[in-house]
């Protein structure tokens, strides 16, 4: 069968009927999604596996530029921690991002993504450095004092408990009461993808409304 | 003026901006 003969081709392939299964992607959309897998995945090393550099490349044009928020998402999109993405995390993962997925899964993407410590809290000494992080890779230039300011107001505003870190459920009412700051979770791209990233229109001769 | 830090945050990283991996495509 075709998928059995690209999993034993590729590792890491998984069947793309599972991964629709999971997911709000339809089959022909996870066939899309592996055009795109196959160019990340091969573009410095072509082993069926994106490496940070790949991710890197691909987000910057540059397989060296070193970014805080490029680092933790390219983590989270690791799942198994064996540092590469593979294609079923890769599908997985961006399903987050999709329009169609529960906020819920959004809010705790962006939760996990903020907690640079994976202590299960985002410290005010962490949302301190990620703000610093921002400016340093941005022309702006705001003063210690405007900075500092800034991410004290927030942690007063998020952190109801007053305990000096947000935790979970602070940071769901936070969301509830500021919707935008997850406006980086929702990618628009991925309703279009197979316009995009066509191959289902050579591989698939299953039509998504017979499964 | 940013009304709060993770609004600062999601606007202006380039990291956080997955459009990115099919735009450069």
């Amino acid at each position: 069968c075709f998928c059995l003969k690209k999993a034993k081709q590729h590792p890491g392939y998984e069947d793309p009927t599972t991964l629709a299964s999971e997911t709000p992607f339809t089959v022909n959309e996870v066939e899309a999604l592996y055009d795109l897998f196959k160019k990340l995945s091969s573009s410095i090393i072509d082993d069926g596996f994106i490496h940070k550099e790949e991710f890197q490349l691909a987000l910057f044009r540059n397989r060296s530029k070193q970014n805080l928020f490029a680092d933790r998402v390219f983590d989270l999109f690791d799942i198994k921690r064996n540092g590469v993405i593979e294609f079923g995390e890769f599908v997985r993962s961006l399903s987050i991002f999709h329009p169609n997925a529960p906020n819920e899964d959004k809010m705790e993407f962006a939760f996990k993504l903020y907690d640079l410590r994976q202590t299960g809290y985002i410290e005010h000494e962490e949302l301190r450095e990620m703000v610093s992080a921002i400016l340093n890779e941005s022309d702006l230039e705001i003063s210690e004092d405007v900075v500092e300011s800034i991410v004290d107001k927030t942690m007063a505003e998020a952190d109801l408990k007053g305990d000096g870190k947000i935790d979970k459920e602070e940071w769901k009412e936070f969301v509830a009461r500021n919707p935008s700051i997850l406006r980086n979770m929702t990618l628009p791209y991925l309703k279009q993808i197979t316009l995009a990233f066509p191959s289902f229109v050579l591989n698939s001769e299953v039509q998504d409304s017979d499964i | 003026a940013f009304f709060n830090a993770f609004e600062f945050i999601s606007s202006m990283s380039s990291g956080f901006d997955l459009s990115s991996l099919f735009e450069n495509q």
